[in-house]
This record gives C-alpha cells, structure tokens and sequence, in this order.
C-alpha cells in the first residue's frame, strides 16, 4: 500500500513543475506537492502550492480565478501522465481565463494532442477553439422541446493559422 | 487509442439516431447556451460508465428525449462509443442502453456484464471511478482547491 | 410579519416576467415565482422557473449553464426593483454566456444603467465591456508581490459603435 | 445617487494611497488574470461593511498589502468611496480603516460608530446583509439555483 501510494505520488509530484512551467509558457513559474507527513503520507493530507510567473510563494487561497484555473490543469495533466487516459472532455475550463492564458492553454493542449492524449473540448470562446482540428457544431431546433443537431467540420483541410506561431517568450 | 465516433439514440436533447464525430486529435465543441452541448460530454461520460448524479439527471429514465417535460420519446435510450486501438487500429464498439430503470452493457454488439464492460474500458485506461479525464462545466477550479485530505484520498484512488 | 412579506413578493413576482423577457430581449421568455403556501408563504418554500425562449416548462435544474445565469440576473434585478440600492458590483457574470446573450445582457444594463441604477462590471470580454462608459484598466507590476496600478478611459468621449443598435428582433 | 470614487490605501494588491475613477453609469474593470479586478471588488465590498469571509481572507489583517506573503506594507490600511447624491449633488465620504484586528470607521473624516455607519448607509439604500447588488466572482448562477426554502429566507431578510 505504501509501496503504490509513493510510486503514483512521486511519479506526479515530480512531473508537475515541468507541466505548470509549459502550461503558463513561464520558466519562473513552480509547482509543487508535498505530504504532510513524510514518512507515512497516506495518512495525512498532501499540500499542492503553485507561484505564478512573477509572484512570490503564496497559499493557494490568495490565487486568482484565472490562476486557479491554470493551477487545476497543471495538477490534472500530471496525474494524466501517471495514470493515462486515451482522451480528456473538458467543458468550458477556459471561462475564467484572460486572452493570454487561452492562447497558453490551447497551445499546450495543441502539442499535447498530437504525441499523448486526445482531447475534446467545450468551448464558447473563439480565441480557444480556433487551434483545434475539427469543429463540432451544435445547433438547437425548436420542438416540443429542445431538439440538438450537429455539424462537424475538419479544420485540417484548412491552413493552419498558428502554423507560424513561434514559442512564447515567457 | 482514441475516441472515433459517437452514436446517441434519444440521448437528451438528442431526438432518435444520431452519429457524431469524427473526432480528431483535438476536437472543439461548439454551440449557442442551451444548444445540447454539456449534454453530448453526459452521452459520452455515460457510455463509460459515469453515474446519473454527474449527469445532472436523479434518474437514469430522465436521460430519454422529451423526459424532463414527460413526453418521453421513446421507453429506451442508448450511447454508443466507437474507440480505436492506437497499434492494431481495431475497432471496438461500446454500447451503454437505458431500460427502464437499469441500464444494460455491450461490447461490438454482444450483450455484457457491466463488470466485463468496466473491465474492458480499464484495458484501454478508462477508469471512471478516478474521473481523472472528464472536467464537467464549472468543476475546473475546484480541482486545485481540494483540502490537503481529499488530494490524499485522491493519490489514494489513483494508485 | 405577513403583509411586509407578501408586500415584497408580490411585488417582485410582478415584476420578475417582465425583467426576464426583456433580459432574453423575447416576449416568449416566462419567469415566475410561487410561494408553495399561497396562505402562508414564509412558512415554506417560494418556488422560481423559468422557460427560456422556445422551449417549454422543465424544471429548473435542467437549465444549461448560460440559462441559469440569465435566470439568476432576471432574478437579481427584480429583488432590486424592490429595494433599490444605488448601484451593482457584478464579477465576471459572463463566464457561461455565448456571444449572443452577452449581447442581450450587456444591452440590457446599458439601459437600465440610464434610468435605474449604477453598474460596475468586471469582465475578461470585448464583447461585454466595449458597451460601457468607461473602463478602469487594472495592469499588475512585479514586485516582491504583485502591485496593481490603475488606468482609467472615459469612453463617452468616442462615438458610441452600438448607438444605431436596433431592438434585438426576438 | 451614484458611486463617484474610491480610494485606497494599502488594500490587498494595491500599495500605497491610489484614488480610482471616477465611475461613470456603466463603468467596466478589465484588466489581466490576477492583476487586482477583484481585490477592488473587495475594496467596495470592504468599505460598505462586507464581513471578511467574503473579502476571500481569514483575518481582517490580511486585507493589508503584502500580509500574504508575510510583508505588510503598513499596520494599517483603509478603503473610502466618495458617494454623491443624485438630487443635492451633496458628496458624502465613507471610510473603513484596518487597524489591528478590528476596523474603524469615518463618515466625512469623522470617526463614527459601526451602527451609525450602517444607519446612514441604509439611508442611501445599501444594505449589505440582504446583498443584493454584490455579485461575487464565480456566484452568478447560484442565485437561481438556491432551494425554494433558501429562496423564502432570502424575501424574509430583503422585507
Ligand atoms: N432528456 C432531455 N430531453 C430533452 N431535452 C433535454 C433533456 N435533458 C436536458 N434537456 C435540455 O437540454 C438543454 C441543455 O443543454 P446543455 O446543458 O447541453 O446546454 P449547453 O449547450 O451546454 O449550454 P451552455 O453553453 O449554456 O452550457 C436544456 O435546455 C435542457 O432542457
Ligand atoms: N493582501 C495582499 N497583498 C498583496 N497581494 C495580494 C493580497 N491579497 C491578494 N493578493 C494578490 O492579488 C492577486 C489576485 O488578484 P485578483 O483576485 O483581484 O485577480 P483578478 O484580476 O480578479 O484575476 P482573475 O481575472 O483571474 O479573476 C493574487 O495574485 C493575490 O496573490
Ligand atoms: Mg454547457
Ligand atoms: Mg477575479
């Protein structure tokens, strides 16, 4: 039991810097996890604290709601890279992001998608769903209630508008 | 692996057949407020075996077409998952049907316990109950502000 | 006890159709409010639903996200119109709105903010902030811990983009 | 009447003295993810009487810059926003000030009590406990989906 706990728990703590640092594009920027209590961490609690680009250490309750958004996805993402799922569904998880952080986000999901995971995503937002490849559509018919229809169009058959995107300078 | 295809069969807001997909290596959503799409992401968390808590329904006869406005559509509704293997570029056929008030499992067409069924989704890395693949709409932040104890309970899960 | 309870039901329930359809820019929009006791309300619950525009009566936990918040402002500003404090302080309240109904939203407090009450929003969307008067730009400085620092736009001094603006045709 | 100005003074991530303004009809904060947009909604919040689990701290102390991070900038800071009547045009200076680990309060730089500075806010129509007119980050949507007997609760305290 000990054994599992510390393999799955190192395995993520040690990927989840890696992951917040390309996630925010932001060499400066740390994440980490710690158990309370070292020697027997099922035990007790784990803490997980993350330093924004450019801020000092703070407890996560002074982040953001943009920040906390970006500081979920790091510690989903790592916990993906133990435990891999072929694919990720995510509903609009970039509602309380800025521009910025989007174009951040749906980059990294972009290179993700093509070498470790599919990911499928709800989103309003066009700055974040421009960068995908395919583009379902669903468009409500009038009944006696709702009726849902779909459309899909493949962006691949279309240039790439970020093709020449170059890597954010953090 | 990935996620190729969709099939809903008065699924929601989804009236009789209907196939969705492609889905490609990173596929978008998209849609008006109201339109159907939270209820394409229950079809999809349905068919692999999510619980109707987390499908915003107290029933899982809620989940047929009309339902909620009592003109059910139909007395049964159905998701399939088309899923295909990275390697071998096999399909498999995953199949999750609403009867009455239990819901009945099959793989590529053959009727299945719903413990083979779980079992053959684990083979693929499919593992619903530590829900580490499914954000649902406004549950994104409350990712990273679990307590110390339930980020424990959830190594606990995973490992 | 009952008549200051009754009086201020009855005068937001009165009101709460008329703000909803007027939110939803749509005469088929429905919003009203029931007391479970119509012979003694305040001892049980008062019940609130919604119909959006073309769909039928459900209950209201069926609502999408962005349907819930428009119901939420109908109701927020019809609890106003009873006790009018001199203005609003709403946090990002377009999360889960699609375009259109920023649209919608955003047209409605413009007027309202004319004749009614005050509004200060915060907003990460073009589309919601570009129909106000004035921004108040908030850009962070690096320091041992983030310093805000403030900027401030009167935007009456530029041609208002949304003054040929027709009725939205529901 | 209407909200003409704030100011504030070593409030959350605001160093030093800064006025903000003025607010116009419709005045809208933008500004990037965790720049300080909702710190000034806690500024108002804080000067018309919010309790301080709704200011997203523990302790009253916190709200000072740089406690966070175990650096206040000063032992105290304060919040006033400047209101103006719409018939007289008549202004009227309310400020809370941080002092320890409790707050005090000035009407026109004179040092009121907390009672006296609540009567006189309700005069202008603010009245915090019933909240009707503060909409925190990530609320919205809760307002519509409180239970039938919170709703009666909430008519109770608004009557
Ligand atoms: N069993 C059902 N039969 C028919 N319609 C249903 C059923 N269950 C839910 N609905 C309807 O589906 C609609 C909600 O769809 P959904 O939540 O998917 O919207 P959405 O596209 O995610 O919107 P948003 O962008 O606002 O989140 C509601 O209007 C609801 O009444
Ligand atoms: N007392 C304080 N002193 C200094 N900084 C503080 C203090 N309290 C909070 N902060 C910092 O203020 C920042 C948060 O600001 P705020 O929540 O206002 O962001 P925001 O502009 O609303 O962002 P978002 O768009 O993501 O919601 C955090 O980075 C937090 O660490
Ligand atoms: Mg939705
Ligand atoms: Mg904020």
């Amino acid at each position: 039991r000990y054994d599992r706990f510390m393999h799955c728990f190192d395995h993520v703590s040690n990927r989840i810097d890696e992951i917040y640092k390309a996630l925010a594009r932001n060499q400066s920027a740390q994440a980490f996890l710690g158990p309370e209590n070292p020697e027997e961490p099922y035990l007790d609690g784990v803490n997980y604290n993350c330093v924004a680009p450019g801020k000092r250490f703070r407890p996560m309750d002074n982040l953001s709601g943009g920040e906390k958004t970006v500081a979920a996805l790091a510690l989903l993402f790592a916990i993906h890279s133990y435990q891999p799922a072929p694919f990720f569904v995510l509903d609009e998880i970039d509602a309380a992001l800025d521009n910025t952080n989007i174009g951040k986000v749906a980059a990294y999901i972009r290179e993700q998608a093509e070498i470790n995971f599919q990911c499928i995503v709800i989103s309003l937002k066009e700055e974040f769903y421009n960068r995908s490849d395919a583009l379902i559509g669903i468009y409500p018919e009038q009944g006696d209630c709702i009726i849902s229809n779909v459309l899909t169009l493949d962006l691949t058959e279309y240039t790439d508008p970020y093709v020449h995107e170059e890597e954010d300078s953090p | 692996g990935h996620l190729k295809y969709i099939e809903v069969d008065n699924f929601k807001s989804y009236r009789g057949k209907q196939k969705i997909g492609p889905f490609k290596k990173f596929s978008a959503i998209i849609g008006p407020n109201g339109s159907g799409k939270s209820n394409l992401m229950d079809a999809i968390s349905f068919v692999l075996g999510e619980k109707t808590s987390n499908l915003r329904v107290k029933r899982l006869s809620d989940l047929i077409h009309g339902a909620p406005i009592g003109q059910p559509a139909a007395s049964r509704a159905s998701v399939s998952a088309i899923y295909t293997d990275a390697e071998t570029k096999k399909e498999t056929v995953f199949t999750r049907i609403i009867s009455g008030s239990s819901s009945d499992h099959k793989i590529n067409g053959k009727g299945v316990s719903s413990q083979d069924y779980n079992a053959e989704l684990e083979k693929i890395g499919v593992l619903v109950k530590s829900k580490n693949f499914l954000v649902f709409q406004g549950t994104v932040e409350s990712i990273a502000m679990k307590n110390a104890k339930e980020r424990t309970a959830m190594f606990e899960e995973i490992s």
